[in-house]
């Protein structure tokens, strides 16, 4: 673990103010690897690193008795910071009506995750959620979404032969019609450098005006995990991430390239195949898995 | 001498960034890596390439080194496996489609009985591939839906059986249980036939894959890699790694969600667009 491998770093420093150059610049090398391994993207590393050498050659750290914790520390803290400190809530607001998308690569998770959300907000919120089969597609996606949310009891509205703006249009003055308190928008998976599939997310997005647009990734995304997130956030408008998958074993660096490039914070994970595997994001709970 | 230091200390940080932004993974950089920097001699760019492009085809194992289709065996039975999401019904879609064009025989078998709506989904993949589905339903006992499915596959004297799998993560041990059970059952019950263990790999997953392919291969050996959604931004890399570490071929590239999108895995194209 790099906990472990900074300890081996400055086993050999003993007492005050006996930290070298030397010192500080190999437990960089193992931050920066044990970073890189856990598939942070290469540019986020790079300015992570920057900011925690500044930190690692102050005075905490050279005046320190224990420079491994020191250094350990200031790695743990930097990441929770980047990760968004405190855990983040969803934008749920009291009266009206809250409209939610949920985008992301194919494949990452977004029709099990809406059927997540929605059981989420009505337990937590008490609002009756209508999810909306946005996606036309792919093979049996509505089929998918209409299983899921009624093993679950929850409202799915679904329109045949129209566009997705127009269902989605549709869908919310079904939910003002219905008294529903929240809308939550399955769109189909999509790659950020397909421009018709993009211009798609900003036309439902002009059509319904969303509080919250999340991206679900998998919690196993590699180096793209950073293209991906500023591609969607410059189109669209990021505000909030869901990390899928979470039950595997993956590192999850993804998290922290996803954040420092929207300047958002992972809101839940999913934690399983089922609409119970839904779980509020703790920042701290990554930095370990990333310094494990 | 000091003109080649510094073309080194330009190019050698170029060629790292590439490889670890295309997902090769820290370890398998610094091996390619190392191996430049012995075999290189001027630093010039023309020549770095060149040797970079050597050594990745030296490290990853090409089709040309799979495994020969057994002699007297007119079946080839394809268990398609991978973590969730990756694109296997798709890509079994993709492939029954080609195989098809080929004039073979072709059977699919749903044996993803798991997953909300899968084989509404792969049926509908089925029907635009123009081949036959063996399915039961929902909840069935998939080794069951295999075992059915080698039957009709040698009554129908098919030349390839493809056998979609739910998506299961490597860590969850019951699962993995579940996929060698299956894998048992199509050696047991098509003994004298090709076996082709194919395992899908999602180009935009990082160095988790590594894991994934190692779990797999433990559990049900791998002689194939299915590479998906190579049309995204993201390159791969770890595939490479996985494909160099099990000493099993990248054998099919998905590059699309249409059915003619799957191509033969093509070494020097990868290669190609990688240090484009
Ligand atoms: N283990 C695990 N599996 C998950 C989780 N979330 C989703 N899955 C599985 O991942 C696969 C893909 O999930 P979907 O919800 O279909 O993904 P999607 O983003 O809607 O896919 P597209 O619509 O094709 O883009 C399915 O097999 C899900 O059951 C999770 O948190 N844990
Ligand atoms: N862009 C792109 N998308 C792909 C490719 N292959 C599959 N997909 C998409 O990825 C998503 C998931 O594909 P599936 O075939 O359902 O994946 P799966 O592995 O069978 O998923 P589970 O059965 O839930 O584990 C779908 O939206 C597909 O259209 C590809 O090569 N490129
Ligand atoms: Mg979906
Ligand atoms: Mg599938």
């Amino acid at each position: 673990t790099l906990t472990q491998k900074l300890a081996g770093v400055f086993k050999k420093v003993r007492g005050w103010g006996s930290l070298t150059e030397g010192n500080i610049k190999e437990g960089i090398r193992e931050i920066r690897l044990a970073l890189l391994e856990a598939d942070v993207s290469y540019k986020v590393v790079k300015s992570f690193i920057d900011k925690v050498t500044e930190e690692a050659k102050g005075e905490k750290v050279l005046k320190s008795l224990t420079p491994s914790q020191q250094f350990t520390k200031i790695v743990h803290d930097n990441l929770v910071e980047l990760l968004g400190g405190a855990p983040a809530d969803l934008g749920i607001k009291s009266g009206g009506i809250s409209v939610i998308m949920v985008v992301g690569l194919q494949g990452s998770g977004k029709t099990t995750t809406c059927t997540k959300l929605a059981q989420w907000v009505e337990q937590n919120f008490g609002k009756k959620p209508l999810v909306v089969a946005a996606d036309p597609y792919r093979p049996a996606a509505v089929e998918q979404l209409v299983l899921l949310c009624r093993k679950s009891q929850i409202a799915v509205f679904n329109r045949e032969n129209a566009r997705p703006p127009e269902i989605c249009a549709e869908a919310l003055r079904h939910a003002k019609e219905n008294s529903f308190g929240a809308v939550i928008i399955d769109t189909a998976g999509r790659l950020e450098i397909d421009e018709t599939m993009m211009e798609e997310l900003v036309e439902i997005k002009k059509r319904i005006d969303p509080h919250e647009i999340l991206l679900v990734a998998d919690a196993a995304t590699g180096q793209v995990a950073v293209t991906v997130a500023q591609g969607f956030h410059e189109r669209i408008g990021i505000t909030g991430i869901i990390l899928s998958r979470m039950d595997s074993d993956a590192r999850g660096g993804a998290a922290l390239s996803m954040s420092y490039v929207t300047g958002r914070t992972v809101s839940f994970i999913g934690t399983g195949e089922k609409v119970e595997d839904f779980e509020r994001f703790y920042p701290d709970r990554i930095a370990s898995r990333i310094l494990e | 001498f000091s003109k080649k230091a510094e073309k080194k200390d330009e190019i050698i940080p170029e060629i790292e960034e590439i490889l670890i932004t295309s997902d090769f993974g820290v370890e398998f950089t610094q091996q390619i890596i190392s191996e430049l920097e012995k075999r290189v001699g001027a630093y010039e760019r023309e020549e770095v390439l060149a040797v970079l492009r050597e050594i990745l085809k030296e490290r990853i194992s090409l089709a040309s080194r799979a495994p020969q289709p057994a002699q007297d065996s007119r079946m080839t039975v394809h268990l398609v496996f991978g973590v969730n999401g990756t694109g296997k019904t798709t890509s079994i879609g993709k492939l029954a489609f080609r195989l098809k064009k080929e004039k073979r025989r072709v059977l699919i078998a749903a044996a993803d009985t798991f997953r909300d709506a899968a084989i509404e989904q792969l049926s509908e993949w089925a029907r635009r591939a123009d081949v036959p589905v063996i399915r039961q339903g929902q909840g069935a006992d998939p080794g069951a839906v295999v075992y059915d499915a080698i039957d009709a596959a040698y009554s129908r004297k098919v030349n390839d059986l493809i056998v979609d799998t739910a998506g299961r993560l490597h860590n969850k041990e019951r699962l993995m249980e579940e996929l060698k059970k299956i894998s048992k059952i199509l050696d047991k019950k098509a003994p004298g036939e090709t076996q082709n263990r194919l395992l899908v790999l999602d180009a935009t997953t990082g160095q988790n894959a590594i894991e994934q392919a190692r779990q797999f291969n433990e559990y049900t050996g791998v002689d194939g890699i299915i590479l998906t959604k190579l049309d995204s931004s993201a390159k791969g890399g770890v595939a490479c790694t996985v494909s160099g570490m099990l000493g099993v071929p990248i054998l099919w590239a998905g590059t699309g969600e249409k059915i003619e999108d799957l191509v033969s895995f093509n070494i020097d194209e990868y290669i190609d667009i990688l240090l484009s």
